[in-house]
């Protein structure tokens, strides 16, 4: 579902030129779940960015649910995104002004889902993330982790056939990471949902069937998960 | 150095009330390395807010370096929290228009220290913090691990009486947690800079030499940590 060859990306102004990305080689097949873990700088962000269009490669081949970023309009790689790809940031980037359901709800709402059906359904995902209650709370009232399981929610409301999760367990406490990452399994398993996420938590790097370490910009290692 | 009695804080509009905190007693001695573990949505920035200032108890009675705070002028409030408080906040707030060098060097710039002490006191940190060759990036340029490098550098550099720090490591792989761990802890044992850090990182726990434990808005152990 995922096709990279040859990937590199470089910030550069006034002469200083970052590396962030150089020479990835990655291929993640539909109904994976897989974790990326590697050093603060190493280029998590700025890969999942790539994977998911908010980005752009300097050079290589990106290749998302059989068709390459490149060649997209941007009409045609903001649909992808919205049909196809469910994003949680870093930062949660959730909308100030919209409360917990509002924001849970709005990839379901650009996407003609009723109204009817997706409060059903993000009232129920909101419930198993533990977070029942809350839904018209704005994202200022809400701790750091509440935060960022209403992103969360958010991504994996619409059933993506992938997610891609930037560090989706950083601001919880072990027992909400285990829960999130049991729900995140769950939804793997049953509805086939692909997941891609990046983590520095050894406990998290565990559940994942698959390892890629990132270092300085390239895949250091990868590998799957030795079970039990 | 942090008194607390009988401290409550409560959220609340149109009749639905959160009540935060109910019914916090900490006693902080200066010199200490203390960490606050808890779930998410506990209480943990809340707590830390009230202590540095930042937000106000609904009760009780909250003391800092020996000034009750609630009988505080904001002007006199805001001179203890630049002169005597460093704060790392949970989303690090790092001010965008300036660099990752003058969002460093802030604080002491606001206490009047010359540019060039200042500088050479934030270069050392930031190289110690691993951000060396980062001096001139804005905010935006920066991993999530690296801003969150900045709020720390920008918090230790004035050298403060209490650091208060809201999930400091969050956003690093654990060999740059346990680097500005020991940079923490160095502060703490050759300077006597007083650490009180909430964290949900098991590792990082064990590095204090006390553990408080919240749980719904109160503190339901505390304790010393067993050495080795
Ligand atoms: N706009 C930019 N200009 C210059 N350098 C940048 C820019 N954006 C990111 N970088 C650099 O690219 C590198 C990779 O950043 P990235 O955010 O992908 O790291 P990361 O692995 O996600 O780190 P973390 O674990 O801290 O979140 C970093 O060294 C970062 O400083
Ligand atoms: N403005 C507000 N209005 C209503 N409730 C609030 C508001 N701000 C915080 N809360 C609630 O107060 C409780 C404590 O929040 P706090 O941010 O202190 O938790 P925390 O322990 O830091 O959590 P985390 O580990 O997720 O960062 C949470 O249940 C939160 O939803
Ligand atoms: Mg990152
Ligand atoms: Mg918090």
């Amino acid at each position: 579902i995922v096709n990279i060859q040859g990937l590199t990306k470089d910030y550069g102004q006034n002469g200083v030129v970052t590396h962030a990305l150089r020479g990835v080689d990655l291929t993640i097949e539909s109904g994976e779940f897989t974790a990326m873990a590697g050093p603060s700088g190493s280029g998590k962000s700025t890969l999942l960015n790539i994977i998911g269009g908010l980005d752009r490669p300097t050079t290589g081949r990106v290749e998302v649910n059989g068709q390459e970023l490149n060649r997209l309009s941007s009409t045609k790689l903001s649909r992808l995104r919205r049909d196809r790809i469910g994003f949680i940031f870093q930062s949660y980037n959730l909308i100030p002004v919209l409360t917990v359901l509002e924001n849970a709800e709005y990839v379901l709402m650009l996407q003609g889902v009723s109204a009817a059906q997706r409060r059903e359904r993000v009232r129920d995902l909101l419930k198993e993330v533990g977070l029942e209650g809350m839904e018209d709370r704005f994202p200022r009232e809400l701790s750091g982790g509440q935060q960022q399981r209403v992103a969360i929610t958010r991504a994996i409301a619409p059933e993506p056939a992938l997610v891609l999760a930037d560090e989706p367990t950083a601001n919880v406490d072990s027992k909400t990471a285990i829960a999130l990452l049991d729900l995140m399994r769950q939804l793997n398993e049953e509805k086939g949902v692909t997941f891609f996420f990046s983590t520095h938590d050894p406990n998290v790097m565990k559940q994942a069937r698959r390892l890629v370490l990132l270092r300085d910009g390239r895949i250091s290692r990868d590998g799957g998960m030795v079970e039990g």
